[in-house]
Parts: structure tokens; sequence; C-alpha cells
């Protein structure tokens, strides 16, 4: 549907603002590595899917097992997205990936060249 | 800034591209006066044209609304998630989420912030997904159009400096045109500061 004009959305869409394909992710917050969580597979075919899980399995033999390879993916989104970089699923990192966002993914091959791609010149301040 | 592996462009014989609206669509001229705003703000900083065609055969770029499964393999979500793709030059296939609610906003707005709301600013996403077609990838600072993620109700269609920069690096800039300089101080302006990383 196209609204021309912001008076004419239906109340209803004022009220779903979260209403995402990926508002389960959510109720990930502070999960982290070692630890299996129901949920973390789809996290993993997300990640799979904007190219920061690069697997040649199929993306559906993904565990719910926090491991080292979705550590890893989380390191660069957040690197990638301006984010703490924690490794962690922390409030602001899942608040960004609920987000919606461009189906063309951040790296390809396994590279990228946002952030996480770059050799960064920033001094601590 | 990013580019594609291997920094695919149009080549430089190409720089009149044309594009067409799959017809089952049956856009309303509306809408694709959208696309054509979206289209002027690349040219206005490069040396390319852009002109509608009536034919999908022949346009150098082919713009279509699916959902779900559509045919090539980057099947889309539903409402929010993912919202379009675009492929990189010189393919042109630039496909929107028909289960989203677009909003068409006027065109002199250039940023804003509707109260939160799950319809999604259409001229935001075809500025985005016009930066693909012409072989930018995605960019980590925040105010850029290239940045991937875009909140419902929010409208970023001005080109920021970073992205400008970007699209010289392939094209070069607006012949007839500032070269972009003042799209960008325009941006930058309205825009705020960049995302104060330098790399």
């Amino acid at each position: 549907k196209f609204y021309t004009n912001v008076s004419s959305i239906p109340p209803l869409h004022f009220l779903n603002a979260t209403r995402s394909a990926w508002e389960t992710f959510e109720k990930l917050t502070g999960c982290h590595v070692g630890e299996k969580i129901d949920g973390l597979s789809k996290l993993k075919q997300y990640f799979h899917r904007f190219g920061y899980i690069t697997t040649t399995t199929a993306g559906d033999n993904f565990t719910d097992d926090f491991d080292d390879v979705l550590q890893s993916a989380i390191n660069t989104y957040q690197k990638n997205f301006n984010l703490k970089v924690t490794g962690n699923l922390d409030a602001s990192t899942l608040r960004q990936i609920v987000k919606p966002r461009c189906g063309n993914p951040d790296m390809i091959d396994g590279t990228s060249e946002m952030n996480a791609g770059k050799k960064l010149r920033t001094t601590e301040r | 800034y990013s580019f594609f592996p291997g920094k695919p462009r149009w080549p430089s014989r190409k720089r009149d591209l044309t594009y067409a609206f799959v017809p089952q669509n049956n856009l309303t001229d509306e809408v694709k006066r959208v696309f054509a705003r979206a289209f002027t703000r690349w040219s206005e900083v490069t040396p390319l044209n852009f002109t509608r065609s009536e034919s999908i055969l022949r346009a150098d770029i082919v713009i279509g609304f699916f959902a779900g499964e559509h045919g090539d393999g980057e099947p889309f979500d539903g409402a929010m998630g993912t919202l379009a793709h675009a492929s990189s030059p010189p393919t042109g296939m630039f496909h929107l989420d028909g289960d989203e609610d677009w909003l068409i906003s006027e065109g002199e707005i250039s940023r804003g912030i509707l109260p939160v709301t799950s319809v999604v600013d259409l001229e935001s996403v075809a500025v985005h997904e016009i930066g693909h077609l012409l072989g930018l990838g995605h960019s980590s600072v925040e105010n850029a159009i290239m940045y991937p993620a875009i909140a419902g109700g929010d409208r970023k269609v001005e080109l920021a400096k970073d992205d400008i920069e970007g699209i010289q690096h392939l094209y070069g800039g607006n012949p007839n045109g500032d070269g972009g300089s003042q799209a960008s101080r325009r941006s930058e302006t309205s825009g705020g500061a960049e995302s104060g990383v330098d790399s």
C-alpha cells in the first residue's frame, strides 16, 4: 500500500512501530558465549543472510549454540554499525538488528568495506 | 563508502541510463515521480542521466514490487525486515518488498522522523537502492544514504558527503553542476555531523 501523507496512515501503524520480521530476536538480549538458547539459529541465519557468517552448509543447519562463529559475527556487526564491540547480544546491538534494512549484504565473501573492513584511523579520546 | 567486489560500474559509453517499471505493478504517476526524484539526486552529482522508458526489455534498470519468494533466490520477508534489494552494475535489477506499507512524502522534506510507525519512506529506500545500482556498497556513516538500516517513519533522501565522494570515485562529478559540493554542503547542514569515524 502507498500512503500519500501522514494523516492517511491508519492509527494501527502508529502502534505497530516495532512490527518487524525480526522482533523475536529481542528476547535474546543478554545471551553470551557458551549458552544454548532457542532462537540463536535464526539469528545465525540473519547474519548469514547479510554476509557475517560465511558457511557452506545450508542455512537451516545452524544450531542454537552461542559459539565462536556467532560471537565473531556479532563483533564484526558491532564494528560496522558503530556499536560498542562486546561480542555479546546487548540491548543496543539487538535494537539495531531488528531495524528494517536493505536486503543487500554488508559483507561479500567474508569481506566488508564498511568499518570492519577498513584500517580505521581513529584516535582514542 | 564502499563498493562491490571488483568495483563494477556502468561502462563509460553508458552515461544516459533508462529505467522502467514492471507493468504488473500498475504504479500511479505519483509513485513513479518518487523514483524520478530519487534518480535526480544521483544525477545532480555525477555525469549520469536517467530517463524513464516504457519498455522493460530495453531499459537498463527494471524496478518492481514483489512479495515473498520472487525468483531471484532472495525472498522478501513480509512487513519491515528487508525492504528492498538491488544488483550491482550493469545488471540493473531493483526489487522492493510488496508487503511493506510505503509513505510517499513531499519532495521538499529531506529529513524527518514521523511518530514511530511501520510505514517506510519510499524515496529514502529508492535513493539507497539506486546507490547500489550504480556500484556503491554499504557505509558505516550513519547519516549516509548508503547506511544499511532505516527505521519506519524515518526519511533520509539527501546524499551525504560520504555518498557523494563514493559515487564520484566511480563516475566523477557532474560536468554541468557544482560537482556535488552544494549537495554535500546542503546535506551537512541538514543532516548533522558524520559519525566521526575516519576510515
